[in-house]
Protein backbone atom coordinates (compact mmCIF):
# COMPACT_ATOMS: atom_id res chain seq x y z
CA UNK A 1 0.00 0.00 0.00
CA UNK A 2 2.53 2.31 0.55
CA UNK A 3 4.18 2.29 -3.15
CA UNK A 4 4.23 5.10 -4.71
CA UNK A 5 5.43 4.38 -8.29
CA UNK A 6 6.38 1.29 -10.60
CA UNK A 7 8.06 0.53 -13.80
CA UNK A 8 7.73 -2.60 -15.47
CA UNK A 9 5.83 -4.31 -18.90
CA UNK A 10 4.11 -7.32 -18.90
CA UNK A 11 6.70 -9.59 -17.75
CA UNK A 12 8.30 -7.77 -14.85
CA UNK A 13 7.09 -4.65 -12.22
CA UNK A 14 8.88 -3.20 -9.90
CA UNK A 15 7.61 -1.05 -7.10
CA UNK A 16 9.06 1.52 -5.07
CA UNK A 17 8.36 2.81 -1.70
CA UNK A 18 8.13 6.55 -0.91
CA UNK A 19 11.36 6.44 0.90
CA UNK A 20 13.27 5.66 -2.78
CA UNK A 21 13.75 1.96 -2.53
CA UNK A 22 12.63 -1.10 -4.67
CA UNK A 23 10.21 -3.15 -2.21
CA UNK A 24 8.59 -5.51 -4.78
CA UNK A 25 8.75 -7.48 -7.93
CA UNK A 26 5.69 -8.96 -9.88
CA UNK A 27 6.29 -11.56 -12.32
CA UNK A 28 4.66 -14.52 -13.51
CA UNK A 29 1.36 -13.59 -11.82
CA UNK A 30 2.95 -13.29 -8.21
CA UNK A 31 4.21 -10.28 -6.13
CA UNK A 32 7.38 -10.60 -4.52
CA UNK A 33 9.04 -8.53 -1.71
CA UNK A 34 12.11 -7.71 -3.31
CA UNK A 35 14.64 -4.71 -2.00
CA UNK A 36 17.65 -3.53 -2.69
CA UNK A 37 19.98 -1.23 -1.45
CA UNK A 38 24.00 -0.65 -0.92
CA UNK A 39 25.74 -1.69 2.25
CA UNK A 40 29.23 -1.43 3.50
CA UNK A 41 31.49 -3.59 5.20
CA UNK A 42 33.84 -2.08 7.35
CA UNK A 43 37.65 -3.39 6.64
CA UNK A 44 39.00 -4.99 9.57
CA UNK A 45 42.45 -3.75 10.18
CA UNK A 46 44.50 -7.03 11.92
CA UNK A 47 47.54 -7.79 12.90
CA UNK A 48 49.85 -9.03 9.61
CA UNK A 49 52.79 -11.15 11.82
CA UNK A 50 49.64 -13.17 12.82
CA UNK A 51 48.33 -15.36 9.94
CA UNK A 52 45.00 -15.05 11.55
CA UNK A 53 44.57 -11.95 12.28
CA UNK A 54 45.47 -10.08 8.62
CA UNK A 55 44.29 -6.90 7.24
CA UNK A 56 41.44 -6.71 5.05
CA UNK A 57 43.23 -6.22 1.60
CA UNK A 58 43.90 -7.14 -1.87
CA UNK A 59 44.12 -10.72 -1.67
CA UNK A 60 40.97 -11.29 1.42
CA UNK A 61 37.99 -10.17 2.27
CA UNK A 62 37.90 -9.85 6.22
CA UNK A 63 35.29 -7.56 7.58
CA UNK A 64 35.38 -5.89 10.89
CA UNK A 65 32.16 -7.36 12.29
CA UNK A 66 29.41 -9.24 10.49
CA UNK A 67 27.10 -6.30 10.63
CA UNK A 68 26.66 -3.94 7.67
CA UNK A 69 26.16 -0.15 7.45
CA UNK A 70 23.85 1.79 5.44
CA UNK A 71 24.71 4.08 2.77
CA UNK A 72 21.24 5.72 2.79
CA UNK A 73 18.05 6.15 3.81
CA UNK A 74 16.46 8.24 1.41
CA UNK A 75 17.55 7.85 -1.60
CA UNK A 76 16.32 10.62 -4.44
CA UNK A 77 14.18 9.56 -7.28
CA UNK A 78 13.95 10.46 -11.01
CA UNK A 79 11.59 8.53 -13.43
CA UNK A 80 11.72 8.66 -17.05
CA UNK A 81 9.04 7.00 -19.14
CA UNK A 82 9.18 6.31 -22.67
CA UNK A 83 8.01 3.46 -25.14
CA UNK A 84 10.87 1.65 -25.34
CA UNK A 85 12.30 1.82 -21.56
CA UNK A 86 11.32 3.04 -17.93
CA UNK A 87 13.82 4.03 -16.21
CA UNK A 88 14.21 5.39 -12.05
CA UNK A 89 17.56 6.87 -11.16
CA UNK A 90 18.42 6.78 -7.88
CA UNK A 91 20.85 8.98 -6.04
CA UNK A 92 22.44 7.16 -2.66
CA UNK A 93 24.44 10.08 -1.62
CA UNK A 94 27.75 11.95 -3.76
CA UNK A 95 29.29 8.61 -3.99
CA UNK A 96 26.43 6.17 -4.80
CA UNK A 97 23.50 6.32 -7.53
CA UNK A 98 22.06 3.85 -9.50
CA UNK A 99 19.80 3.77 -12.43
CA UNK A 100 16.67 0.79 -12.44
CA UNK A 101 15.27 0.23 -15.79
CA UNK A 102 12.66 -2.18 -17.80
CA UNK A 103 13.01 -2.79 -21.15
CA UNK A 104 9.60 -3.26 -23.18
CA UNK A 105 9.16 -6.92 -23.85
CA UNK A 106 12.12 -8.00 -21.70
CA UNK A 107 12.12 -10.66 -18.71
CA UNK A 108 14.34 -9.07 -16.79
CA UNK A 109 15.41 -5.92 -14.80
CA UNK A 110 18.61 -3.86 -14.64
CA UNK A 111 20.55 -2.15 -11.98
CA UNK A 112 23.27 0.13 -13.71
CA UNK A 113 25.35 1.28 -10.43
CA UNK A 114 27.99 3.55 -10.06
CA UNK A 115 30.04 3.59 -6.99
CA UNK A 116 32.86 5.83 -5.77
CA UNK A 117 35.01 7.32 -5.03
CA UNK A 118 34.50 5.70 -1.59
CA UNK A 119 35.24 8.25 1.38
CA UNK A 120 37.79 6.94 3.55
CA UNK A 121 38.53 10.47 5.38
CA UNK A 122 37.21 8.63 8.91
CA UNK A 123 40.56 6.54 8.66
CA UNK A 124 38.44 3.18 7.86
CA UNK A 125 38.02 0.67 4.60
CA UNK A 126 34.81 -0.30 3.00
CA UNK A 127 33.71 -2.81 1.04
CA UNK A 128 30.23 -2.31 -1.05
CA UNK A 129 27.81 -4.32 -1.42
CA UNK A 130 24.52 -4.26 -3.23
CA UNK A 131 21.95 -6.53 -1.29
CA UNK A 132 18.50 -7.71 -2.84
CA UNK A 133 16.51 -8.98 -0.01
CA UNK A 134 13.10 -11.09 -0.83
CA UNK A 135 10.34 -13.19 0.91
CA UNK A 136 11.74 -15.94 -0.45
CA UNK A 137 12.09 -18.65 2.19
CA UNK A 138 15.24 -20.03 0.62
CA UNK A 139 16.49 -22.03 4.03
CA UNK A 140 20.02 -20.92 3.68
CA UNK A 141 20.85 -22.36 0.44
CA UNK A 142 21.95 -20.61 -3.12
CA UNK A 143 23.67 -21.10 -5.66
CA UNK A 144 26.46 -19.48 -7.62
CA UNK A 145 27.56 -20.15 -11.32
CA UNK A 146 30.93 -22.45 -12.13
CA UNK A 147 32.73 -19.88 -14.75
CA UNK A 148 29.70 -19.60 -16.61
CA UNK A 149 28.74 -23.32 -16.46
CA UNK A 150 27.03 -25.72 -14.18
CA UNK A 151 25.13 -24.02 -11.10
CA UNK A 152 26.89 -25.31 -7.66
CA UNK A 153 24.58 -25.29 -4.62
CA UNK A 154 25.75 -23.47 -1.45
CA UNK A 155 24.48 -23.78 1.67
CA UNK A 156 25.18 -20.99 4.44
CA UNK A 157 27.55 -22.32 7.38
CA UNK A 158 28.21 -25.56 5.91
CA UNK A 159 30.65 -27.44 3.71
CA UNK A 160 30.12 -30.68 2.30
CA UNK A 161 32.47 -32.86 3.13
CA UNK A 162 33.59 -31.65 6.70
CA UNK A 163 31.63 -30.46 9.50
CA UNK A 164 32.93 -26.42 9.73
CA UNK A 165 32.84 -24.02 12.25
CA UNK A 166 33.49 -20.59 10.36
CA UNK A 167 35.65 -18.13 12.31
CA UNK A 168 34.73 -15.50 9.94
CA UNK A 169 30.94 -15.83 9.29
CA UNK A 170 30.65 -13.08 6.58
CA UNK A 171 33.99 -13.81 4.64
CA UNK A 172 33.21 -17.75 5.38
CA UNK A 173 30.14 -17.99 3.11
CA UNK A 174 31.60 -16.00 0.39
CA UNK A 175 31.46 -17.33 -3.04
CA UNK A 176 32.97 -16.07 -6.48
CA UNK A 177 30.59 -15.33 -8.96
CA UNK A 178 31.47 -14.99 -12.48
CA UNK A 179 28.14 -14.66 -13.91
CA UNK A 180 25.14 -15.95 -11.76
CA UNK A 181 23.73 -16.43 -8.25
CA UNK A 182 20.42 -17.59 -7.21
CA UNK A 183 18.28 -19.10 -4.72
CA UNK A 184 14.35 -20.23 -4.41
CA UNK A 185 11.66 -21.96 -2.57
CA UNK A 186 9.00 -24.53 -3.75
CA UNK A 187 7.27 -21.21 -5.24
CA UNK A 188 9.14 -18.86 -6.24
CA UNK A 189 13.18 -17.99 -7.66
CA UNK A 190 15.50 -14.92 -7.78
CA UNK A 191 18.70 -14.76 -9.64
CA UNK A 192 21.13 -12.13 -10.28
CA UNK A 193 23.01 -11.88 -13.52
CA UNK A 194 26.43 -9.49 -13.21
CA UNK A 195 28.57 -8.14 -16.27
CA UNK A 196 31.76 -9.09 -14.32
CA UNK A 197 33.14 -11.46 -11.54
CA UNK A 198 32.84 -10.15 -8.57
CA UNK A 199 32.50 -11.82 -4.71
CA UNK A 200 28.80 -12.82 -3.73
CA UNK A 201 26.82 -14.40 -0.86
CA UNK A 202 23.45 -14.93 0.40
CA UNK A 203 23.61 -13.99 4.50
CA UNK A 204 20.35 -14.69 5.25
CA UNK A 205 16.87 -16.35 3.99
CA UNK A 206 16.08 -14.95 0.97
CA UNK A 207 19.05 -12.57 0.65
CA UNK A 208 21.58 -12.20 -2.32
CA UNK A 209 24.75 -9.68 -1.82
CA UNK A 210 27.20 -8.75 -4.28
CA UNK A 211 30.51 -6.99 -3.90
CA UNK A 212 30.78 -3.97 -6.35
CA UNK A 213 33.82 -2.08 -5.10
CA UNK A 214 36.38 -1.87 -2.48
CA UNK A 215 38.79 0.77 -0.81
CA UNK A 216 41.41 -0.31 1.82
CA UNK A 217 43.89 1.46 4.03
CA UNK A 218 46.06 -1.37 4.85
CA UNK A 219 48.25 -4.04 3.23
CA UNK A 220 46.63 -8.23 3.81
CA UNK A 221 50.75 -9.22 3.89
CA UNK A 222 50.16 -11.34 0.86
CA UNK A 223 52.67 -9.91 -1.20
CA UNK A 224 51.91 -7.09 -3.18
CA UNK A 225 52.64 -5.01 0.29
CA UNK A 226 50.56 -1.68 -0.66
CA UNK A 227 46.85 -0.65 0.55
CA UNK A 228 43.92 -1.41 -2.06
CA UNK A 229 43.81 2.17 -2.01
CA UNK A 230 44.04 3.65 -5.50
CA UNK A 231 44.33 7.61 -5.77
CA UNK A 232 43.77 8.25 -9.71
CA UNK A 233 42.50 11.26 -10.88
CA UNK A 234 43.34 12.62 -7.48
CA UNK A 235 40.78 10.59 -5.81
CA UNK A 236 39.66 7.25 -5.38
CA UNK A 237 38.52 4.88 -7.88
CA UNK A 238 34.83 5.42 -9.33
CA UNK A 239 33.39 1.70 -10.20
CA UNK A 240 30.16 0.92 -12.72
CA UNK A 241 28.23 -1.83 -13.65
CA UNK A 242 25.30 -3.43 -13.97
CA UNK A 243 23.67 -6.58 -12.44
CA UNK A 244 20.83 -8.19 -13.99
CA UNK A 245 17.51 -9.34 -11.94
CA UNK A 246 15.48 -12.13 -12.96
CA UNK A 247 12.34 -13.31 -10.62
CA UNK A 248 10.09 -15.71 -11.33
CA UNK A 249 8.30 -19.15 -10.56
CA UNK A 250 10.15 -21.77 -9.34
CA UNK A 251 7.63 -24.05 -10.62
CA UNK A 252 6.80 -22.97 -14.17
CA UNK A 253 6.67 -25.72 -16.43
CA UNK A 254 5.71 -24.02 -20.07
CA UNK A 255 8.59 -22.88 -21.67
CA UNK A 256 10.44 -20.78 -21.03
CA UNK A 257 11.12 -21.79 -17.04
CA UNK A 258 12.09 -19.14 -15.37
CA UNK A 259 15.78 -20.97 -15.01
CA UNK A 260 15.79 -21.04 -19.28
CA UNK A 261 14.97 -16.79 -18.87
CA UNK A 262 18.16 -16.58 -17.13
CA UNK A 263 20.49 -18.73 -19.50
CA UNK A 264 18.88 -16.97 -22.57
CA UNK A 265 19.40 -13.25 -21.03
CA UNK A 266 22.84 -14.57 -19.50
CA UNK A 267 24.11 -15.57 -22.88
CA UNK A 268 22.66 -12.01 -24.16
CA UNK A 269 24.30 -9.85 -21.93
CA UNK A 270 27.86 -11.85 -22.13
CA UNK A 271 27.73 -11.68 -25.76
CA UNK A 272 26.15 -8.82 -26.63
CA UNK A 273 26.26 -7.76 -30.32
CA UNK A 274 29.58 -5.84 -31.24
CA UNK A 275 29.08 -2.35 -32.19
CA UNK A 276 31.02 -0.42 -34.47
CA UNK A 277 30.35 2.91 -35.56
CA UNK A 278 30.99 4.81 -38.82
CA UNK A 279 31.17 8.46 -39.67
CA UNK A 280 28.61 8.97 -43.25
CA UNK A 281 29.09 12.69 -43.66
CA UNK A 282 29.76 11.59 -47.36
CA UNK A 283 27.51 8.82 -48.27
CA UNK A 284 23.48 9.72 -48.30
CA UNK A 285 21.26 7.59 -47.04
CA UNK A 286 20.38 6.24 -50.81
CA UNK A 287 23.60 5.77 -51.38
CA UNK A 288 24.08 3.73 -48.31
CA UNK A 289 21.52 1.21 -48.60
CA UNK B 1 47.00 -11.72 -40.44
CA UNK B 2 49.53 -9.32 -38.83
CA UNK B 3 46.52 -6.95 -37.03
CA UNK B 4 45.06 -10.39 -35.83
CA UNK B 5 48.43 -11.03 -34.18
CA UNK B 6 48.95 -8.06 -32.86
CA UNK B 7 45.23 -8.93 -31.11
CA UNK B 8 46.40 -12.24 -30.63
CA UNK B 9 49.47 -11.29 -28.69
CA UNK B 10 47.41 -8.80 -26.61
CA UNK B 11 45.02 -11.99 -25.72
CA UNK B 12 47.72 -13.44 -24.30
CA UNK B 13 49.05 -11.00 -22.35
CA UNK B 14 45.10 -10.79 -20.91
CA UNK B 15 45.63 -14.43 -19.76
CA UNK B 16 46.83 -13.11 -16.48
CA UNK B 17 44.39 -13.84 -13.77
CA UNK B 18 44.56 -9.91 -12.74
CA UNK B 19 43.75 -9.29 -16.18
CA UNK B 20 40.79 -10.98 -16.06
CA UNK B 21 39.42 -10.29 -12.47
CA UNK B 22 40.47 -6.73 -12.11
CA UNK B 23 42.43 -7.28 -9.18
CA UNK B 24 45.44 -5.50 -10.62
CA UNK B 25 46.61 -1.69 -9.86
CA UNK B 26 44.98 0.84 -11.65
CA UNK B 27 47.82 1.52 -13.58
CA UNK B 28 48.34 -1.93 -14.58
CA UNK B 29 44.58 -1.84 -15.35
CA UNK B 30 45.17 1.23 -17.96
CA UNK B 31 48.05 -0.72 -19.52
CA UNK B 32 45.96 -3.50 -20.38
CA UNK B 33 43.34 -1.25 -21.60
CA UNK B 34 46.38 0.15 -23.82
CA UNK B 35 47.05 -2.73 -25.17
CA UNK B 36 43.73 -3.68 -25.85
CA UNK B 37 42.96 -0.65 -27.21
CA UNK B 38 45.86 -0.45 -29.73
CA UNK B 39 44.37 -4.48 -30.68
CA UNK B 40 41.18 -3.30 -31.76
CA UNK B 41 42.63 -0.41 -33.41
CA UNK B 42 44.30 -2.87 -36.09
CA UNK B 43 42.05 -5.25 -36.39
CA UNK B 44 39.64 -2.43 -37.90
CA UNK B 45 40.80 -3.43 -41.19
CA UNK B 46 40.00 -6.72 -40.87
CA UNK B 47 36.71 -6.12 -39.58
CA UNK B 48 35.80 -4.26 -43.02
CA UNK B 49 37.19 -7.36 -45.15
CA UNK B 50 34.96 -9.36 -42.90
CA UNK B 51 31.87 -7.53 -43.21
CA UNK B 52 32.83 -6.75 -47.12
CA UNK B 53 32.99 -10.63 -47.55
CA UNK B 54 29.37 -10.94 -45.78
CA UNK B 55 28.07 -8.97 -48.01
CA UNK B 56 28.93 -10.48 -51.04
CA UNK B 57 27.95 -13.69 -49.47
CA UNK B 58 24.68 -12.09 -48.64
CA UNK B 59 24.59 -10.71 -52.21
CA UNK B 60 25.02 -13.60 -54.11
CA UNK B 61 22.62 -15.52 -51.93
CA UNK B 62 19.86 -13.49 -51.62
CA UNK B 63 19.92 -12.92 -55.83
CA UNK B 64 19.51 -16.41 -55.77
CA UNK B 65 16.33 -16.41 -54.76
CA UNK B 66 13.59 -16.41 -57.04
CA UNK B 67 11.40 -13.20 -55.52
CA UNK B 68 11.23 -10.61 -53.37
CA UNK B 69 12.45 -7.43 -52.52
CA UNK B 70 15.83 -8.07 -51.93
CA UNK B 71 16.70 -9.88 -54.58
CA UNK B 72 15.21 -6.81 -56.88
CA UNK B 73 17.32 -4.16 -54.80
CA UNK B 74 20.29 -6.24 -55.50
CA UNK B 75 19.57 -6.42 -59.08
CA UNK B 76 19.65 -2.80 -59.55
CA UNK B 77 23.04 -1.36 -59.41
CA UNK B 78 26.68 -2.77 -58.69
CA UNK B 79 27.32 -3.70 -54.93
CA UNK B 80 28.66 -1.41 -53.63
CA UNK B 81 31.59 -2.19 -50.71
CA UNK B 82 32.09 -0.59 -47.63
CA UNK B 83 34.66 1.88 -47.83
CA UNK B 84 34.00 3.27 -44.02
CA UNK B 85 36.10 2.83 -41.03
CA UNK B 86 34.88 1.10 -38.14
CA UNK B 87 35.21 2.57 -35.21
CA UNK B 88 34.49 0.71 -31.91
CA UNK B 89 33.99 2.79 -28.77
CA UNK B 90 36.00 1.61 -25.76
CA UNK B 91 34.55 4.45 -24.11
CA UNK B 92 31.03 3.55 -23.75
CA UNK B 93 31.35 2.24 -20.33
CA UNK B 94 31.56 6.19 -19.17
CA UNK B 95 28.62 6.46 -21.92
CA UNK B 96 31.30 8.32 -24.70
CA UNK B 97 31.58 7.80 -28.34
CA UNK B 98 33.01 10.10 -30.74
CA UNK B 99 31.62 8.87 -33.89
CA UNK B 100 28.04 10.05 -32.66
CA UNK B 101 28.87 12.95 -30.68
CA UNK B 102 30.84 15.10 -33.66
CA UNK B 103 29.42 13.45 -37.04
CA UNK B 104 25.50 14.85 -38.10
CA UNK B 105 25.43 11.79 -40.00
CA UNK B 106 27.11 8.10 -38.93
CA UNK B 107 26.45 4.13 -39.07
CA UNK B 108 25.89 2.08 -36.35
CA UNK B 109 26.69 -1.96 -37.25
CA UNK B 110 26.02 -4.64 -35.43
CA UNK B 111 27.58 -7.70 -35.30
CA UNK B 112 25.71 -10.50 -33.52
CA UNK B 113 28.55 -13.20 -32.39
CA UNK B 114 25.92 -15.96 -31.28
CA UNK B 115 24.59 -18.84 -32.83
CA UNK B 116 21.19 -17.76 -32.28
CA UNK B 117 18.74 -15.10 -33.82
CA UNK B 118 18.65 -11.92 -31.37
CA UNK B 119 17.28 -8.51 -30.74
CA UNK B 120 18.95 -6.05 -28.39
CA UNK B 121 17.95 -2.53 -27.16
CA UNK B 122 20.91 -0.43 -28.18
CA UNK B 123 21.91 2.69 -25.92
CA UNK B 124 24.37 5.59 -28.07
CA UNK B 125 25.45 8.22 -26.12
CA UNK B 126 24.94 11.38 -28.07
CA UNK B 127 24.91 15.02 -27.03
CA UNK B 128 21.00 15.99 -28.41
CA UNK B 129 17.46 14.58 -28.78
CA UNK B 130 17.03 14.86 -32.40
CA UNK B 131 17.66 11.67 -34.54
CA UNK B 132 16.88 9.62 -36.25
CA UNK B 133 17.30 5.93 -37.05
CA UNK B 134 16.92 4.17 -40.13
CA UNK B 135 17.22 0.49 -40.91
CA UNK B 136 18.41 -1.21 -44.55
CA UNK B 137 14.55 -1.55 -45.64
CA UNK B 138 13.75 2.37 -45.35
CA UNK B 139 11.84 1.35 -42.03
CA UNK B 140 12.53 4.48 -39.65
CA UNK B 141 12.96 2.64 -36.35
CA UNK B 142 11.23 3.72 -32.95
CA UNK B 143 13.16 5.45 -30.75
CA UNK B 144 14.13 7.07 -26.89
CA UNK B 145 15.91 9.47 -25.45
CA UNK B 146 16.88 8.92 -21.99
CA UNK B 147 19.62 11.86 -19.83
CA UNK B 148 22.44 10.09 -19.25
CA UNK B 149 22.59 10.28 -15.14
CA UNK B 150 24.43 13.44 -13.32
CA UNK B 151 27.06 11.46 -11.44
CA UNK B 152 28.16 10.13 -15.01
CA UNK B 153 27.90 13.57 -16.55
CA UNK B 154 29.88 15.02 -13.53
CA UNK B 155 32.99 12.47 -13.64
CA UNK B 156 35.83 15.57 -14.30
CA UNK B 157 37.81 12.66 -16.25
CA UNK B 158 34.81 12.20 -18.67
CA UNK B 159 35.48 14.30 -21.82
CA UNK B 160 32.25 14.10 -23.84
CA UNK B 161 29.66 16.10 -25.07
CA UNK B 162 27.40 13.17 -24.95
CA UNK B 163 24.21 13.83 -22.46
CA UNK B 164 21.94 11.21 -23.47
CA UNK B 165 21.34 8.17 -24.51
CA UNK B 166 19.37 7.45 -27.76
CA UNK B 167 18.00 4.03 -27.56
CA UNK B 168 16.15 1.46 -30.19
CA UNK B 169 15.66 -1.90 -30.42
CA UNK B 170 17.65 -3.42 -32.94
CA UNK B 171 15.51 -6.86 -33.52
CA UNK B 172 16.43 -9.83 -35.28
CA UNK B 173 19.91 -9.78 -35.63
CA UNK B 174 20.84 -12.68 -37.43
CA UNK B 175 22.90 -15.79 -36.03
CA UNK B 176 27.06 -14.63 -36.46
CA UNK B 177 25.91 -12.22 -39.00
CA UNK B 178 25.31 -8.31 -38.98
CA UNK B 179 22.66 -5.90 -39.14
CA UNK B 180 23.89 -2.07 -40.09
CA UNK B 181 21.63 1.21 -39.26
CA UNK B 182 21.59 4.70 -40.56
CA UNK B 183 21.66 7.38 -38.06
CA UNK B 184 20.76 11.35 -38.81
CA UNK B 185 20.31 14.15 -36.80
CA UNK B 186 17.51 16.11 -37.62
CA UNK B 187 16.71 19.72 -37.72
CA UNK B 188 13.01 19.72 -35.73
CA UNK B 189 12.87 20.41 -32.10
CA UNK B 190 12.52 17.51 -30.18
CA UNK B 191 10.93 16.86 -26.69
CA UNK B 192 13.49 16.35 -24.24
CA UNK B 193 13.15 13.64 -21.91
CA UNK B 194 11.59 14.75 -18.53
CA UNK B 195 10.96 13.16 -15.13
CA UNK B 196 7.92 12.21 -14.06
CA UNK B 197 6.60 14.94 -12.01
CA UNK B 198 6.64 14.05 -8.09
CA UNK B 199 4.10 11.93 -6.67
Amino acid sequence: KSSFTSIGNEYIRLNFDTNGFLVTVTADGMTRIVNQEFVYYEAAIGNNREFRNRSSGAYIFRPAHDQVRSISLQPKLKIYRGNLVEEVHQSFNEWVSQVVRVYRQQHHAEFEWLVGPIPVDDGRGKEIVSRFNSDIDSAGVFYTDSNGREMLKRKRDHRDTWKVKLLEHTAGNYYPITTKIALEDDNARMAILTDRAQGGSSMGAGSLELMVHRRLLHDDAFGVDEALNETAYGEGLIARGTHYLIVGSSQKQQSPTTQAIERFTQLRKLLPAWSFFSDAEDIDYADWR
Amino acid sequence: DPHLSFMREAMGVMQHHDAVTGTEKQAVAADYARHLEVAIRACATNTKEVLNQLTVDTAASESATESGRRERRWATGPKKEYTFKFETCTLLNISSCAVPEKADKFVLTLYNPLAQTVSEFVRIPVPDVNYEVKDFDDVTMETQFLPIPAPIQDLNFRKSSALYELVFLASSLPPLGYKSYYITKTSGNAMKPVPDPAN
